[in-house]
């Protein structure tokens, strides 16, 4: 069972002043990443029934916390997955996508099923310094995705291989 | 040769072609040019001086000059540009530790600035702040705006108080202040905006420009209770690695709320993303 409580608690207790400004000891900091780390794994369970009760079917949700860093061992391996945007805010919103893939190509549709703009862009050496041997994807996937106010929206990304009819012509970035 | 610009519907960013520094922002929609310079530099932190013992620490940021160093040493960055249909970006390589991507997504009103920076060298015996700063050619007359603690914006003056009469010693530290979504400098007509993803300290040092920091990493305690330096390590016991953004706005002056609150409120509240192998689940309409 998924249980909101524990996140609570770690982010009640990040409520002192030294976690607010980062004036703790070295070793109280860590304790406070733990606190965070566990809340929010407790959550994702939580948000993972919510997603199933919702859909009405079990599935295996996968939260990837490291995005931001460009890695996530399922869209770097697999060749169909489906993205389910969260929009907390009370209004539409429009937001862009970026996942780390291997492919080359990737076909994108929304709820209804209308392809959705795309495309796959290099990683920056940065990121890949960064990464370490973390991931192994050499680009991300790209699109503008958007969600209704307080919901969710599903879309289906699958890889194309070569000679697929829906492979956009290849462009060649400007370097 | 270094890229020159980048744009989308609504913003065009103009590099500097030798140095690769982004050197101006227009606001397509609103025909808004605006000189903007923006680099890292690092405060060298005090560990005292014969004024006052007190080292830069956790709970003091106290630079040793206030003369930051450019990052950069060379003053030119090597940069790399991606122009898709999607997206347009150039990648800014300050130093071995210190980088950053200009991006623009279409249809996005904003410049969007991932920075990246870490771990922060200090064999050299240094503790270091490091901070983003833009320099532009708005006439601020010392005054800058941050948010207070998420509450209403506030109105700062450089070297004043508005309620005692201030004998400025620190002239960078005593005019740094929590910016805790957005910071903004304006003119009688042009504003530009900066909101952040987590809070930060912020200034305008000099009229037009405008800093946040983004990093620190200090070798000596405080003595203020914390007891140990700020010299947090990651797992693999080097100096900690940070990333954030840094949405940056061209308005005029009374237009500038209606675009940086709408967008404080998606960047603090953003979308999340869960994902699911194959094909995942379907959604009634309900």
């Amino acid at each position: 069972p998924g249980d909101s409580s524990v996140l609570r608690e770690a982010v009640a207790v990040a409520q002192h002043h030294d976690a607010v400004t980062g004036t703790e000891k070295q070793h109280v900091a860590d304790d406070y990443a733990r606190q965070l780390a566990a809340g929010w794994e407790s959550c994702q369970l939580l948000v993972a029934n919510a997603l199933a009760s919702l859909s009405g079917s079990k599935e295996n949700f996968i939260f990837c916390n490291a995005l931001n860093i460009s890695v996530c061992p399922l869209t770097e391996v697999a060749g169909r997955f489906t993205v389910i945007l969260y929009n907390p805010l009370g209004r539409h919103m429009s937001w862009p996508i970026r996942l780390p893939v291997n492919g080359a190509s990737y076909a994108v549709t929304d709820p209804q099923g209308q392809p959705v703009p795309s495309e796959v862009v290099p990683i920056s050496n940065f990121t890949h310094r960064l990464r370490g041997d973390g991931s192994s994807a050499m680009r991300e996937l790209l699109f503008q995705a958007s969600a209704p106010p307080l919901g969710f929206s599903t879309f289906m990304v699958s890889r194309m291989s070569r000679g697929d009819p829906r492979v956009p012509p290849a462009q060649t970035p400007a370097l | 040769t270094q890229p020159r610009e980048i744009q989308n519907e609504h913003v065009r960013v103009l590099f500097d072609p030798l140095t690769g520094h982004l050197k101006e922002i227009q606001n397509l929609d609103k025909s808004i040019s605006l000189p903007v310079f923006q680099s890292f530099y690092w405060y060298n932190a005090s560990i005292g001086n014969d004024e006052t013992p007190q080292a830069s620490g956790a709970y003091i940021f106290r630079p040793n000059s206030s003369e930051p160093i450019p990052i950069s040493g060379s003053k030119q960055v090597s940069t790399y540009l991606v122009k898709n249909r999607l997206v347009q970006e150039v990648h800014q390589n300050f130093s071995s530790w210190c980088s950053q991507v200009v991006r623009l997504h279409v249809g996005q009103p904003y410049v969007e600035l991932e920075w990246t920076v870490g771990p922060i060298p200090v064999a050299d015996g240094w503790g270091k702040e490091i901070i983003s700063r833009f320099e532009t050619t708005l006439q601020t007359d010392a005054r800058f705006y941050t948010d207070s603690n998420g509450r209403q914006i506030l109105e700062r003056r450089r070297d004043y108080r508005p309620t005692w009469n201030l004998s400025q010693t620190e002239p960078v530290a005593g005019n740094y202040y929590p910016v805790n979504s957005r910071i903004f400098i304006k003119d009688k007509k042009f504003q530009l905006t900066v909101l952040t993803d987590r809070s930060q300290g912020g200034s305008s040092i000099f009229d037009g420009s405008l800093e946040l920091m983004v990093h620190r990493r200090l070798l000596y305690d405080d003595n203020r209770g914390v007891g140990e330096p700020l010299v947090e390590l990651g797992a693999n016991k080097q100096g900690l690695v940070v990333r954030g953004r840094h949405l940056v706005l061209l308005d005029t002056v009374e237009s500038a709320a209606d675009q940086h609150r709408l967008l404080a409120q998606e960047l603090f509240m953003a979308p999340y993303t869960v994902l699911a192998p194959g094909g995942g689940p379907s959604y009634r309409r309900g």
